[in-house]
């Protein structure tokens, strides 16, 4: 599977790594647009 | 006639090394600035209250957040030492790092947007070296450089 | 013109030299400052500072604090919405931010 890798943990690294992360996210059509969330009830959220 | 091509390039290549170098830099004072803003505001915010934060209210930095939708299901796996996850989001998510989180509280006086009054840039002014003020200044009228030809009386010695 | 152009090309790496020299002298700060002790006491936001960013007032926000070099990778979206972390220097902490 293609990932995309950064490092994390230290203090104030380059923004731009997580904004490349969060457009390809936000792009992919695979899942809903989270915008248009449709008015289906919130399901129960997973315990971490 | 050749030679001047090569040299246009030439010229065009710098210009644009400079504006990168630039964006740096102001990334780089905003960060300071934005650090020492949140250090000013928690110290004054103790000395006020006389106490230091319930221990698990606060959050240290360096951190990261992700968020996502609230109806997201995320399953989550996690090794025993606690050195590995793995999250499985049924929805889209975003990961942001601290210091783009302190932009967004306002730590760094909306610098990064061009929207500062000029009490804030005069309060951003007071937690950095002169000599990066006049950036603070550009980036504060929202005239970044990127897209302008490079002033060059602006950049002074270090 | 020639000439102009040879002038005006030193002039431009003179200014890429001072830029260079203040943006070594910034991370320097930045680091110092980051390492402070005194300043590492203050540094920090609480879980009110999140909530109150409008992005994030009415979403779920996971707060990672990973050490130094963890790695993040974020499986190609077009597979899976995926994120994993991986850290060789010591446990993550992740945590749900409370809602109020």
């Amino acid at each position: 599977r293609t990932r995309i890798l950064v490092s994390i943990g230290e203090p104030f690294g380059s923004p731009e790594k997580f904004q490349k992360i969060n457009q390809l996210v936000s792009s992919s059509d695979r899942y809903p647009k989270r915008a248009g969330d449709t008015g289906s009830l919130p399901k129960p959220l997973k315990r971490l | 006639a050749q030679e001047f091509q090569n040299l246009e390039v030439e010229k065009q290549r710098r210009i644009e090394r400079i504006k990168q170098k630039r964006a740096q830099l102001q990334e780089l004072i905003l960060q300071q600035i934005a650090f020492k803003n949140l250090v000013q505001r928690n110290r004054q915010s103790e000395q006020q209250t006389q106490s230091p934060p319930a221990p698990n209210s606060t959050i240290q930095l360096p951190f990261i957040i992700v968020n996502t939708s609230k109806r997201t299901v995320i399953d989550c796996s996690i090794s025993s030492d606690k050195f590995e996850y793995l999250f499985n989001f049924d929805n889209t998510f975003e990961i942001h790092d601290d210091i783009e989180v302190l932009k967004r509280m306002g730590m760094s006086f909306g610098l990064e947007s061009g929207k500062c009054t000029p009490e804030n840039l005069k309060s951003a002014n007071s937690l950095i070296p002169k000599v990066l003020q006049p950036y603070v200044a550009e980036m504060a009228d929202g005239s970044s450089w990127a897209n302008r030809e490079v002033p060059t009386d602006l950049i002074q010695t270090a | 013109q020639y000439q102009a152009l040879v002038k005006e090309i030193a002039e431009l790496d003179e200014n890429d030299r001072k830029l260079e020299e203040l943006i070594q002298s910034c991370t320097l700060q930045l680091k110092l400052l980051t390492e402070d002790s005194e300043s590492q006491r203050f540094a920090y936001v609480t879980c009110q500072d999140l909530r109150s960013i409008e992005d994030l007032a009415e979403e779920m926000v996971m707060v990672i604090k990973a050490p130094a070099d963890t790695k993040l990778q974020v499986t190609d979206p077009s597979e899976a919405l995926q994120i994993s972390l991986q850290s060789s220097r010591g446990p993550v902490d992740v945590f749900l931010c409370p809602e109020s």
